[in-house]
């Protein structure tokens, strides 16, 4: 509820947030005119912390893979 | 190679997955390239089970997080049977696992592939047309606040951390890219979708890039 630790505490990461989203919005248009680049902005995720959004949704763990080569393609032909 | 291809187009990629607050990505990346390798051979496209890895594939942590090569090597030595979603639901925690007979419906890979095509993105356009939807794991950290347009910057290469599903690429455009799924639901992104630009290895795209054979 509004006033509560807890939506203060919220209040407080959605405005990091959103001042992160202008940031990362100007640095590309003015640093890149690319077209079709990113759009940064407020979404379900903007009330949560980066360390807490990584956290809860970046579970995936990286493993170290051969690199593929022709070696790779041919090899799969062998008996 | 064709300029655009999304195998969305074809019919055999089932819709955009919430895995809520469960670090599930790992385990419905890998149930969502089952589902869409099934779909290619011809089998009807539906949705399997997700929570079935989560509980069950032992090298990993369930929804705390885990590695779609863990899952996929453990799906591979177990032959076990993938069943529908409807049968082992999806329930955003990590639970005991439940087995299922020999004789029960599913589906259980007959193998996979795993490889790394950084500095090698055109050979993985070739490999998504060969192979179907390719499991990746890439750096995510900045896709907290993407609301759309295509990722250029702003992502790493090397500190992957989420994994996802290439369904296709858009090459006729002036910045070619990937289309790629994700499963925070519709509401994330284009549709659940993001676009990331093709060659450069944007987000570690290619670094870690694997798909399962049915």
């Amino acid at each position: 509820s509004a006033g509560s630790l807890q939506f203060i505490h919220k209040y407080h990461v959605f405005q990091q947030n959103v001042q992160r989203h202008e940031t990362m919005n100007l640095f590309s248009s003015n640093f890149w005119n690319e077209s079709g680049s990113a759009v940064y902005g407020i979404n379900q995720f903007s009330d949560m912390s980066p360390e807490v959004f990584r956290a809860t949704y970046l579970g995936s763990r990286s493993v170290q893979l051969p690199k593929y080569t022709l070696f790779s393609k041919n090899a799969k032909k062998l008996p | 190679l064709p300029p655009k291809f999304d195998w969305r187009d074809k019919n055999v990629v089932t819709p955009v997955r919430n895995q809520e607050s469960c670090g599930g990505c790992w385990a419905f990346s890998v149930v969502e390239s089952i589902e869409s390798s099934c779909a290619i051979k011809g089998r009807q496209l539906e949705l399997l089970s997700a929570q079935e890895v989560i509980d069950c594939s032992y090298r990993d942590a369930g929804c705390k997080g885990g590695s779609p090569i863990n899952a996929l090597i453990w799906l591979n030595q177990s032959k076990a049977k993938l069943v529908k979603e409807s049968v082992y639901p999806f329930n955003a925690k990590t639970g005991l696992c439940r087995y299922f007979s020999r004789s029960a419906l599913g589906v259980s890979i007959t193998g996979f592939k795993a490889y790394s095509f950084r500095y090698n993105e055109d050979v993985m356009m070739e490999k998504l047309l060969e192979w179907g939807p390719l499991v990746a794991v890439v750096d995510a950290v900045s896709w907290q606040d993407y609301l759309g347009g295509i990722i250029q910057h702003h992502c790493s290469q090397g500190q992957s951390n989420h994994a996802v599903v290439i369904t296709g690429y858009d090459a006729t455009g002036d910045t070619p890219y990937w289309i790629v799924r994700n499963s925070w639901g519709t509401k994330w992104g284009v549709d659940g979708y993001v676009y990331i630009k093709m060659g450069k290895n944007v987000c570690g795209i290619a670094d870690s890039v694997a798909v399962a054979f049915v």
